[in-house]
């Protein structure tokens, strides 16, 4: 990737357990622009894929941008992505990079 | 930089 362009990671979370299990911190307006994952709960489907870790910044949800949005809006995002049974997966772009 | 430090922090929600 180009110097201006950071590494993004597209990660597929499936839906294993009952809960994601993340706890995420950030959004629009606040210190933390874009929304950051600070806990992996053990047992839960993130933890399961084992490909998101803490610290990483999510960039997209099943292709929805986190850009501009604010922390309820993202998290309300993520929720629904993964409540519906529509898919049996959730699709996460991150970033290492802050 | 000056505005960065005036954001305020954000709360954190489990999912």
């Amino acid at each position: 990737p180009g110097l201006l362009e950071p590494t993004s990671t597209l990660v597929r979370v499936a839906k294993s357990a009952s809960t994601l299990g993340i706890a995420i911190e950030g959004g629009a307006n606040t210190r933390q622009p874009l929304p950051r994952i600070v806990t992996i709960q053990r047992g839960g489907s993130a933890h399961n894929c084992g490909q998101l870790k803490v610290g990483q910044v999510i960039l997209e949800v099943n292709g929805a941008t986190m850009r501009g949005r604010e922390h309820r809006d993202a998290a309300r995002l993520i929720a629904e992505a993964f409540k519906t049974k529509e898919r049996d997966h959730v699709d996460f772009l991150v970033t290492e990079f802050n | 930089r000056e505005k960065r430090l005036t954001l305020p922090p954000s709360e954190i929600t489990l999912l």
